[in-house]
């Protein structure tokens, strides 16, 4: 029987290792080994692929921590706009969503753009008719709201800067090391 | 940015990326998570990508198609495609971020050239490995 594996990535929205406290790190570790729990057991029973990446992604989209779903940093309007594809390997099929708003997780979202649509990338509005007419989940904005994102917002609008998920805050730039 | 790669007992592999952008993004811009071959890649006979980083790059650069054509066409090994285009391609082009990567065999490589890295994995009943790149 083929091998069964999963790998799991995790971009945290301009947290820096100088904001990294011994606390933020366990947490983010746990929430790591959830995720990537969640999708290895659902390979154990026998599923695919498909849905063991779909379930790990969505449990980091659930989690605040992370810059995806109900984490997801601020736009320069104070908004969140959220991106997401999937893709298949045994059938080539994709789906994908991007500049949606208050969609619970986007990744279901795109995986219900390649499972029921002749097309692989839907954006904004439209993308998220679509996904509301299929009973996809949808939250209010304050399902989104975290405080720590929100003051990464006012520090990147006062440095009128775009901040990556992994680069510096703005006043919290230090001299970067790269792997 | 958050992403995941995996391999079932079937030999098929998937890939997965979801993304809330950048922090003051402006004019709906879009990054690499979206693009089908830029930021999100599975193909069987190859592998299975997903990528987080400064996206102008990765779409510039269709770093998860790039990663599996250097499989297809130039016979490297999982580890040497990803290897090579995240550490010189990309790098050569002031690109920072990383990728995770997986092929029908279980490989696993978490290839990155810039701090604030998130990884885990789990291969069959082997322990759950967790990384931070601080």
């Amino acid at each position: 029987m083929n091998p069964i594996a999963i790998a799991i990535h995790g971009g945290a929205g301009t947290i820096l290792s100088a904001l990294m406290t011994p606390e933020k790190e366990v947490m983010y570790r746990q929430a790591l080994q959830e995720a990537v729990e969640v999708g290895h057991q659902i390979l154990l029973q026998g599923k695919s692929s498909l849905e063991a990446v779909e379930a790990a992604v969505r449990n980091l989209e659930d989690c605040i921590l992370f810059n995806a779903g109900r984490g997801s940093v601020f736009t320069h309007e104070g908004k969140h706009e959220m991106d997401a594809a999937i893709m298949y390997g045994a059938t080539g099929m994709a789906g994908a969503v991007a500049g949606v708003r208050q969609v619970r997780n986007p990744i279901t979202l795109a995986k219900t753009v390649m499972q029921h649509s002749e097309h692989v990338l839907l954006v904004g509005d439209g993308a998220e008719i679509f996904g509301r007419s299929l009973d996809l989940a949808f939250e209010p904005d304050s399902y989104f709201f975290d405080t720590a994102r929100h003051e990464q917002w006012l520090a990147a609008l006062k440095a009128d800067q775009v901040v990556l998920d992994h680069s510096a805050l703005p006043e919290a730039t230090t001299d970067r090391k790269f792997g | 940015t958050v992403g995941a790669v995996a391999v079932d007992q079937f030999g098929n592999v998937a890939a997965a990326t979801s993304t809330g952008g950048m922090t003051n993004k402006k004019f709906n811009r879009i990054g690499d998570s979206p693009i089908i071959g830029a930021g999100t890649y599975a193909h069987n006979a190859t592998c299975a990508v997903s990528c987080t980083g400064h996206g102008e790059y990765f779409m510039r650069a269709v770093v998860a198609y790039d990663v599996a054509c250097l499989i297809e066409y130039k016979g490297l090994s999982l580890a040497e495609a990803c290897h090579y285009v995240v550490h010189d391609k990309l790098v050569k082009q002031g690109g920072e971020g990383g990728l995770i990567a997986i092929n029908q065999l279980g490989d696993i490589v978490l290839s990155f050239n810039s701090e604030g890295m998130y990884r885990a994995s789990k291969k069959n009943q082997e322990p759950t490995y967790v990384g931070i790149y601080k």
